[in-house]
């Protein structure tokens, strides 16, 4: 999946991408003070007979804990299901929908995404990318954005909670590449120095098919020297 | 204002000099600075300026070298300052900070024992609010400064009738550095604390000095308006006084959806329950409450009387908060609400019918879309009331609100979540709560003038000011005169105002002693700032041609508006570096997420 983090106070954005095998699910938030965490779980790998025709990986499952709450969520390309204390309710995205509890409100747009918010704080929104079901290469994945990060508490972690609070980089040595618009430059953050190169994601909110290009300095190899740890230290057993 | 030391250096100087013609402030901020250490350092400049205002310029003076501030189009910069990220500097001078301001930062590395001075100038008309002129200056120097001082002077041709300064640091022992005079035209604060007043305790090496210094300010008002020519520009300032206040007939379109939940409705209805205290008994009103349902309070618009006010508080005090957030349906039901109330005569004929909606979010139910939104509400509202929009919190989006009243002749405010978050909902209705006259048009000697700034306004609220500018064409003209008709509480007034020519050269001489083009300046920042605001509404064919009249003014005037950033070059060890300061333009809060193409 590729991860994109706004840097207001450089006007600009930093992107990564984490490879990591399907089945493995990475930690996106974990806030303690607030009890509050987003796991993500990756597909991808679409096979076609023996032979694997993408070798492109994305999130395909989403869980959100609000431990205050006792309140779990599971948000699969399929399926929204919200677990309450032993209360268990199922919700498909084919309809739109709304749910509303003291401090929980959830609403999906039918095919499109669903906006999730935790009282005055946290609030999330999820993209559902469908695809006809005999696409030879993708597969229905999930994109995964917050807003109101500041909302955070100052210990938020997660790959991307960590930037929540803002992150400072300087970027140096900018030289051209054999890929014309991608030039490469020297990143100096956290007290080293990184290859970055320059390039673009897309933002889903405002247009889910073409999506709005986003340019950002891309970091190499897992985000390693960007991320705290690596990224394998992101890797957690369960959704929950 | 602020410069800080960073390691050995020294601010010995930090001087604000303020001058004021007219309602229209030139501010320049220099700042000197020493490098003691054996080595070179960064020095670095922050100042914290209205977000009204727009920079005119910026220097440096390192070592008896000038470095300029340029003025260019956004887009030529922009180029430029691609160039300079490749050098390895990601510029931007100017970012948002508090409230009412941005911050503009520079730092330069200046050689061991070497001095800087660092100058930025800015400008901006002062707004006439609840009968005053306010002008905010941050004070932050961090440390203690030899010589530190603020100079505001002040020359208003209808002569002063108030003067104030305040800081809201201010002690006792700091009170004797506060001067202010005024008599006549004139109007004079200084504030100049020595070393010792500086210090936060007799023998602390820290600052006192640290937040707001405020200066206010009124003007003479023997007639209603007043017309002043310098230089062939003309500006005319309109503010009558002791006038009988119009009816209103306001609907509070307020949202109660889930993200409201807690803090945020508190503070909404604490601030309905003070509004509704302050209402005229002469008003009508009406509630339409949303979530993703629509809860109208009564059927049509009621009178404020004592005792509809009363179930009204009544009400408010039951708002509860709900699901999700449907805009689009609420503001129709209130357009269609007054629609009905003026079709069946409930309202008085000569009254103002005002919308206020207020929201914490984007439409997420119903009609999403905010164009489709904003084009629902244009059509609906085919009477042409005033909307206005209060964007509450973070999360809003403010772009849709603000494009949203601007084109039904209102304006959007932003609401910031804050323990104050009530007192701010209250303080705008203030602002709006008086109404004098309605649909006022200023008719000026048409042959003779030119690149007039808007003359026709749907209302007057007690305690403000109308400002109109232009150019007088016509060299033999000996008498400028000013017609303006508006309808008042019970008839139609009428205003007439006249300056003989001849006579201003006098007033022009006197007012030179401040800057002498002033007048066209003044003229240039409305026009522009009224462009701006077109701009927002207007199709897209007449967006062009506003943004090419603005930016060509924002270039022949030095202005660093919205359209127009400031490259400034500053030396480095290695090679001269290009920073860029942009006007700060609200947006939507950044978000940060994981998704794939």
């Amino acid at each position: 999946p590729h991860f994109v983090i706004n840097v207001p106070s450089q006007n600009d954005a930093l992107c990564f991408n984490i490879q990591e095998e399907p089945g493995v699910v990475l930690n996106l938030v974990e806030d303690q003070g607030l009890g509050i965490a987003v796991n993500g779980e990756i597909i991808g790998k679409k096979k076609i007979g023996n032979n694997v025709m993408s070798n492109e990986t994305y999130f395909g499952k989403l869980g959100f804990v609000n431990r205050e709450m006792k309140l779990r969520i599971e948000v699969t390309t399929e399926t929204i299901t919200i677990m309450l204390g032993k209360n268990k309710k199922e919700y498909t995205w084919e309809k739109t929908t709304s749910v509303k509890k003291k401090g929980l409100n959830l609403v999906i747009h039918k095919k499109n995404n669903m906006t999730l918010s935790f009282g005055e704080g946290a609030k999330f929104v999820i993209i559902l990318h469908q695809f006809l079901k005999d696409d030879p290469l993708h597969m229905d994945f999930l994109g995964f954005y917050t807003l109101d990060d500041h909302k955070f508490s100052a210990h938020v972690h997660g790959l991307l909670g960590q930037f929540f609070h803002g992150i400072d980089y300087e970027i140096s040595n900018v030289h051209k590449t054999k890929i014309p618009d991608k030039p490469d430059a020297t990143m100096k953050v956290k007290n080293k120095l990184l290859t970055v190169t320059r390039g673009s994601q897309k933002d889903y909110r405002s247009d889910p098919r073409k999506g709005k290009k986003v340019p950002c300095w891309f970091v190499h190899s897992n985000a390693e020297g960007l991320i705290d740890g690596t990224h394998k230290d992101y890797i957690v057993p369960d959704i929950f | 204002n602020t410069a800080e030391p960073v390691n050995d250096i020294e601010v010995y100087s930090i001087n604000i000099d303020c001058k004021v013609t007219s309602r229209f402030a030139h501010n320049v901020i220099t700042s000197r600075a020493i490098n003691r250490a054996s080595m070179s350092k960064e020095a670095m400049f922050k100042v914290d300026l209205p977000k009204t205002a727009f920079i005119t310029n910026f220097s440096m003076v390192i070592d008896g070298k000038t470095y300029l501030g340029e003025i260019k189009e956004k887009e030529v910069a922009k180029k430029q300052y691609e160039t300079a990220v490749k050098r390895g500097q990601t510029a931007g001078l100017v970012k948002a900070s508090g409230r009412k301001t941005e911050t503009f930062t520079v730092s330069v590395n200046i050689a061991a024992q070497s001095k800087v001075t660092f100058e930025l100038v800015y400008e901006e008309m002062l707004k006439r609010n609840h009968g005053k002129y306010e002008m905010f200056i941050k004070v932050q120097p961090k440390t203690l400064v030899r010589n530190f001082q603020i100079e505001v002077e002040i020359h208003e041709p209808q002569g002063i009738s108030f003067l104030d300064a305040e800081a809201t640091f201010i002690t006792n022992d700091l009170l004797p550095a506060v001067h202010k005079s005024f008599s006549a035209e004139k109007g004079y604060v200084s504030f100049k604390p020595t070393l010792d007043q500086q210090r936060s305790c007799a023998t602390c090496s820290t600052t006192l000095l640290d937040g707001d210094f405020t200066v206010t300010y009124d003007v003479n008002r023997e007639s209603a308006g007043n017309i002043q020519v310098v230089d062939g520009y003309f500006v005319h300032f309109f503010a009558p006084q002791k006038l009988a206040g119009v009816p209103k007939n306001v609907i509070y379109v307020i949202d109660k959806s889930g993200s409201m939940y807690g803090r945020k409705l508190e503070q909404t209805k604490e601030a309905l329950l003070e509004i509704l205290k302050d209402t005229a008994e002469h008003d009508h009103f009406n509630f339409v409450l949303f979530d993703n349902d629509i809860e109208v309070w009564k059927p049509s618009l009621v009178k404020a009387t004592p005792e509809n006010l009363k179930k009204a508080r009544d009400f408010v005090r039951q708002i509860t908060d709900g699901y999700t957030t449907n805009i689009n349906d609420p503001v129709l039901k209130a357009v269609q609400l007054l629609d009905e109330a003026n079709a069946l005569n409930q309202i008085p004929e000569r009254s103002v019918s005002l919308i206020v909606l207020l929201t914490d979010g984007e439409a997420n139910i119903g009609e999403t879309e905010p164009e489709k939104i904003q084009e629902n509400v244009k059509k609906a509202n085919q009477r042409g009331y005033t909307l206005y929009c209060l964007g509450f919190g973070y999360g809003v989006n403010y772009g849709f609100l603000e494009k949203m009243a601007l084109e039904n002749a209102g304006i959007a405010r932003r609401i910031y979540e804050d323990s104050d978050a009530a007192l701010q909902m209250k303080g705008f209705y203030t602002e709006i709560a008086n109404p004098t006259l309605l649909d006022i048009k200023m008719e000026y000697p048409e042959n003779a003038i030119a690149n007039l700034t808007q003359n026709s306004f749907k209302h007057y609220f007690d305690g403000s000011e109308i400002v109109v500018a232009g150019r007088i064409i016509d060299n033999d003209l000996n008498v400028f005169s000013v017609d303006v008709k508006a309808e008042g509480a019970d008839n139609l007034l009428k205003y007439s105002e006249n300056v003989q020519l001849q006579d201003t050269d006098g007033v022009s001489k006197k007012q030179e002693y401040i800057f002498g083009d002033f007048t066209e300046r003044l003229w240039a920042y409305l026009t522009i700032q009224q462009l701006l605001e077109k701009r927002v509404s207007a199709d897209p064919s007449e967006k062009e041609k506003l943004k090419k009249q603005a930016l060509d003014l924002s270039l022949k005037f030095k202005f660093v508006t919205p359209l127009t950033s400031m490259v400034v070059t500053k030396p480095d060890e290695i090679e001269e570096e290009t920073l860029v300061a942009d006007k700060f333009v609200e947006a939507q809060a950044p978000s940060n997420w994981v998704d794939s193409d």
